[in-house]
């Protein structure tokens, strides 16, 4: 049997997706049972090659799924920055939050992405968004012992005091 | 060939193993 579209974007079969999609351009954002869209696919496994692929295509970078999980999210806590930079340049919310208020700020710095944390800090991301559980990023950063992450908001902390 | 599937993307509950604040 074949791979399904989101299985060929997860494994950045960029072929065999352009053939899928001949099919029919319907298939370009079609969500799986949890809702999940190929571009959130492509995104979670850091296939960023496919994820402009179907971005150029017109896959919408908007969509949420079921919990309202997001692409920008899905890329943010695995730290691929440079998924994470594209997403925002074709204007996703850096602010977004799910079901149990997760943002990609506070997703990045679970994962300890350093790069990812700034990327998003330097974007606008709002510190003072707290998971439903009460923990801001800088909570988390702390309660996780991540360092790195904790210096990283510091620096902008610092950086947003001096502008003002 | 043995088609490898990858699993469903997720994402973790953030608060998970954290005290309550």
């Amino acid at each position: 049997d074949t791979l399904s579209i989101h299985q060929l974007a997860a494994q950045g079969d960029l072929v065999q997706l352009m053939s899928h999609l001949q099919q029919g351009s319907s298939l370009l954002n079609v969500p799986d049972d949890r809702g999940f869209t190929p571009l959130m696919w492509a995104a979670a496994f850091g296939e960023i090659a496919v994820v402009k692929f179907l971005l150029q295509m017109g896959a919408d970078p908007h969509t949420l799924a079921k919990e309202r999980e997001s692409t920008l999210s899905l890329a943010s806590i695995q730290g691929y920055t440079d998924i994470v930079l594209l997403l925002l340049d074709h204007g996703v919310d850096v602010n977004i939050y799910d079901w149990n208020g997760g943002t990609p700020l506070l997703y990045a710095v679970h994962g300890n992405h350093v790069k990812c944390v700034e990327a998003l800090l330097a974007k606008g991301a709002d510190l003072t968004m707290e998971a439903d559980s009460g923990y801001s990023p800088m909570d988390l950063a702390v309660a996780l012992g991540f360092k790195k992450v904790q210096q990283a908001i510091e620096n902008h902390v610092l950086k947003l005091l001096q502008n003002n | 060939s043995q088609l490898s599937l990858y699993t469903s993307p997720s994402l973790p509950n953030i608060s998970l193993g954290l005290p309550a604040t």
